[in-house]
């Protein structure tokens, strides 16, 4: 097994070296909220700060994903779980690494020691490298076992520190098996106690590095930034608008062969279904006008009586001036 | 915007990712400068706004008026610069993505 040193991935431009602790840089911007308190947030932030300052480099890919570790237990054995489940066909993974924090001292050492109450006992027990296996394996679901993609050992000469750990072979593998639930544990030959009493944000995560080929395309802003459906469906719902009906619309311009003359572009099948809806950019411009408030809406219905009113004053002034004007 | 020339140009636009409401998932930026393009490509369309030569005729078929219904070419943006966005995806997890195109840098007709 490789000594110590966990490896960098290659598109990593991070500057968080392996075994440093990202937080020790500049905090995290204001208004990130609770997040910041997790190492991946601070992790992916500084990330952000760097493609800012310098811009993402060819090859470096223009995505970047993080994935929060979340414990579970699987045959008794604490596991660290990852829902890779959010990553696009179109993301093509350049690297991924895997982030742990390793303990300052294994726990069943701290309770021996404690109890033998010799200062000298932490030193004489501490091994100088901790070997740590770190067993990757994808959850199938309603399966109570997982299938083994990897096997790493690591050997630990500092503790009480962040490292990573290259496993683009791993999330490569488990992408193109379509097994985005890998769970991962990390074995270190003692006996399983559960998880170790460790803060939220000492939980591993991994980041993946990706290519993303749909960001070039039309509208890729709105197809991972844009949350809300501008067209809800509404399939079988009695409560239809008599618009809203699901099935074609009949058209009933005149139908004109040449593209020419009808202005619309010749390699485009405007009769086809899929230009029914999600094509059309007015209507999801138009979800997206403010709605007024009641104040504003009762304030409106009175401006709307008002004109009607001032009209209504208007016809009668102008019919009053015609019949005084006969007179 | 009344002092701003009539001609094709860039113009400021800062765009508040509160404002689409998109701010609740979008950890950074908070808002950026997008710009946008307008003006008129009049003939004759001088150097700077950096017609096309496609523009360059249409401008003078409009200007002539030989074909009915022929508008002006178009003001629209030449060249632009990404933006990097930091976002929540739909499991909470934190993504980077860099975005092609986010802003103007110059406009052309």
């Amino acid at each position: 097994s490789p000594p110590a040193c966990p490896v960098q991935p290659p598109a990593d431009p991070d500057s968080s070296a392996p075994g440093r602790d990202p937080r020790r840089g500049s905090p995290p911007p204001p208004g990130l909220g609770s997040i910041a308190q997790d190492m991946v947030a601070v992790h992916m932030l500084k990330l952000y700060e760097k493609y800012n300052r310098e811009g993402s480099r060819p090859g470096d890919g223009n995505t970047v994903r993080s994935f929060k570790a979340r414990p579970e237990f699987l045959a008794q054995k604490p596991l660290y779980c990852f829902n890779l489940t959010s990553m696009q066909d179109s993301e093509m993974i350049l690297a991924a690494t895997f982030h742990f924090y390793a303990d300052k001292r294994p726990r069943h050492r701290e309770v021996f020691c404690k109890r033998s109450k010799n200062s000298s006992c932490r030193l004489l027990h501490l091994p100088p490298v901790l070997q740590l296996n770190l067993v990757f394996q994808s959850i199938h679901q309603n399966s109570a076992y997982g299938l083994v993609k990897g096997n790493i050992t690591v050997l630990l000469q500092r503790r009480g520190a962040w490292h990573a750990k290259d496993i683009s072979h791993i999330v490569k593998e488990s992408k193109r098996a379509g097994e985005l639930i890998l769970c991962v544990e990390l074995d270190s030959g003692e006996k399983h106690q559960g998880f170790p009493e460790q803060v939220a944000s000492h939980l591993p995560y991994i980041l993946v590095y990706a290519n993303d080929l749909a960001i070039s395309e039309p509208n890729s802003v709105a197809g991972t930034l844009q949350r809300y459906d501008p067209f809800p469906p509404s399939d079988g719902d009695p409560n239809l608008s008599p618009n809203a009906s699901t099935e074609t619309r009949v058209r009933r311009d005149t139908y004109l062969a040449s593209s020419i003359q009808n202005n619309e572009l010749p390699e485009v099948d405007y009769s086809n279904n899929k230009y029914n809806k999600h094509d059309i950019w007015e209507n999801a411009y138009r979800s997206l006008k403010p709605k007024a408030s009641r104040k504003d809406r009762r304030r409106k219905g009175q401006e709307n009586t008002e004109t009607l009113k001032k009209s209504q004053v208007l016809n009668f002034d102008e019919k009053t001036m015609k019949k005084a004007r006969r007179k | 915007q009344w002092n701003e020339p009539r001609i094709c140009s860039r113009r400021y636009m800062k765009v508040d990712f509160a404002d689409i409401g998109w701010n609740e998932w979008i950890i950074s930026p908070k808002s950026f400068d997008a710009y946008y393009c307008a003006g008129a490509c009049e003939f004759p369309m001088p150097k700077i706004v950096r017609p096309s030569n496609h523009a360059t005729i249409q401008s003078i078929v409009k200007a002539v008026g030989i074909i009915p219904g022929i508008p002006e070419p178009c003001c629209v943006p030449d060249k632009m610069s990404s933006l990097s966005v930091l976002f929540l995806d739909e499991n909470k997890n934190v993504v980077l993505k860099v975005y092609p195109n986010m802003s103007v840098e110059t406009c052309a007709c």
